[in-house]
């Protein structure tokens, strides 16, 4: 149990060191585990943007943030993903060049595995393969209608 | 992966919405408060989740539609989702639909292919099929930061999961 | 000195019912005390959308709780404003439609008190008397431009 | 209002920088992470936050530039706003300038027009302005639905601010 927990955290950490650099556009990621007895170590994230000293994810910026834990879940579906992934609005807090960023890991995920995303963004929508519209014609009573990416732009 | 999802009296889906999802990404865009998020609230019901909080809601009758100007408040609501599973240990494709219901007491009721099962049952078939963390394959709106914001302890059941 | 309070307590909850109606295009919001002894009285917020039968703020989407949030503000704001008031990203969760009826009451907002508003949403940036924009030229490190509207869009 | 802020070795901050506000909505913009809300956080600090936490900070020391690729951690940091206010019970417009200087031990010192004074006379300074609660004239990112998920007798303390 223990040899494939540690085979698991080292697959992972190394997509997530590498899926780091890419969003980032270089800097570096980290996962290291705090005990030396794997069955009690607890999991810990460092992420240094490109240019800059400290790796706290505490001192990131909203947007950097987002690009973290967006780069910890391709790391981890890299490894196994799950049979489907749902993402309510994850590309809220980014600007338009790591929005570009996010859809290309988007686009991969989106080979492995069934993905339901929501968003606002209409970079975001370009990504996807079919869009559903929600309506309240009748206020206060939800319905889903067909919809084209042409009639959003 | 999830072939169509089914709701009625669920939240602001009054009457019966089918969505029948595709491979890939399949995204769902729509005004302010449309019912997109609620739509992601039935897919965590129908898989198990109890909490009323984490249905956004007070209690867990909530989740009934109740009603709007010209409607009257539904009694029940119902979710059932229709799921082409590769079992994780088994090569073997196959189809099942899970069904979650509730009454205007509050009891749900959960059905796999037709046959009424414990809530038991349903939390063990999404472990086979790898769902059994939630945090795993569920981003709720404006907690995409959550893993940054877990313990440690607690980061480490994702490895867990994906081992 | 509850006097005050209760004629304070009026005056930001009629401005409230009236924004909530502007905003939603529709729909009440209403303020109200938990309890008739003033001095202990905590502050209730409902919002009930047009068309929808109930009014607990905790149902309400990400947008409507924007929405409810900026309203509540703007209706303090009537009553008394700050000498200064920061924003920083509160359209990130807005519809277009939404983010332009926001932009009205920022507008307003701005002729009785400066207001400093960070946002990534070119049409919050349309409601600007001035844009300032901040750049890491030189990585890690923080610097101000000046920047004209015309080269954002 | 503010007429003007001065930020050095503050945050991402790490040259002289001065930014001067005007009336009416003042917009700031630029990529994620550049410093922009690193602003907002030298505006708290200003007027007389304490609490790393409110710094999005581990410790209070954390506000001073820790360097980068090029440059050496700053040893201090310093940040001074010069505001142009109608005391709240008189007519009277004066322009005052407040600073505040961190060491790299930790220790604050403010000081108004030149001034060296305790934390207490600046807040005293910004509760006569108006700005006695932090809720009032502050909305941090991700947090413009704080007032909906306050208690109602947290709540309470906003009507009496404006009264
Ligand atoms: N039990 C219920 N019965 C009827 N309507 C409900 C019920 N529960 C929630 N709603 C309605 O659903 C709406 C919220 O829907 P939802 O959160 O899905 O919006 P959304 O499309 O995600 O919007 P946003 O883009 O703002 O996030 C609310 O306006 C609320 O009135
Ligand atoms: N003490 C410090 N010294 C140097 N850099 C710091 C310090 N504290 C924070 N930073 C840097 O400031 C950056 C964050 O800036 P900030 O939060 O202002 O970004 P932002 O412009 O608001 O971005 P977003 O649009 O993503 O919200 C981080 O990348 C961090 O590295
Ligand atoms: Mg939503
Ligand atoms: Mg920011």
């Amino acid at each position: 149990i223990e040899k494939r927990f540690l085979e698991t955290f080292n697959a992972v950490s190394r997509h997530f060191r590498n899926t780091v650099k890419r969003v980032f556009e270089g800097g570096r990621g980290k996962l290291y585990l705090t005990d030396k007895d794997i069955s009690k170590a607890g999991l810990e994230i460092e992420v240094k943007p490109p240019g800059k000293k400290h790796s706290n994810i505490n001192l990131l910026s909203g947007g950097e943030r987002t690009l973290a834990a967006i780069a910890f879940l391709y790391a981890l579906y890299k490894v196994r993903p799950a049979p489907f992934l749902v993402l309510d609005e994850v590309d809220a807090a980014l600007d338009d060049a790591n929005t570009l960023r996010f859809t290309e890991l988007l686009k991969q995920m989106g080979e492995e595995t069934q993905v339901i995303i929501i968003t606002h963004n209409k970079l975001t929508m370009e990504a996807a393969d079919v869009i559903y519209g929600i309506t309240m014609e009748v206020p206060g009573v939800s319905k889903v209608i067909g919809v084209s990416f042409e009639s959003l732009v | 992966m999830i072939r169509k999802l089914k709701l009625k009296g669920f939240k602001s889906f009054a009457d019966e919405t089918e969505i029948s999802f595709s491979e890939g990404i399949n995204c769902i865009v729509g005004p302010n408060g449309c019912g997109k998020s609620n739509i992601v609230d039935a897919l965590k019901w129908v898989v198990g989740t109890t909490s009323a909080k984490g249905m956004r809601a007070d209690t867990i009758k909530d989740v009934i539609f109740k009603g709007s100007e010209g409607r009257r408040a539904a009694r029940s609501a119902e979710v059932s989702l229709l799921i082409e599973g590769q079992e994780l240990f088994s090569a073997k494709s196959s189809l099942t639909e899970v069904k979650r219901r509730i009454n205007s007491k509050g009891e749900s009721e959960f059905f796999i292919n037709g046959r009424k099962v414990r809530l038991k049952e349903i939390q063990e078939l999404f472990t086979n099929l790898g769902l059994g963390h939630k945090d795993y394959a569920f981003f709720e709106q404006g907690q995409i930061d959550r893993v940054l914001r877990l313990k440690p302890t607690e980061r480490r059941a994702l490895i867990e999961e994906a081992a």
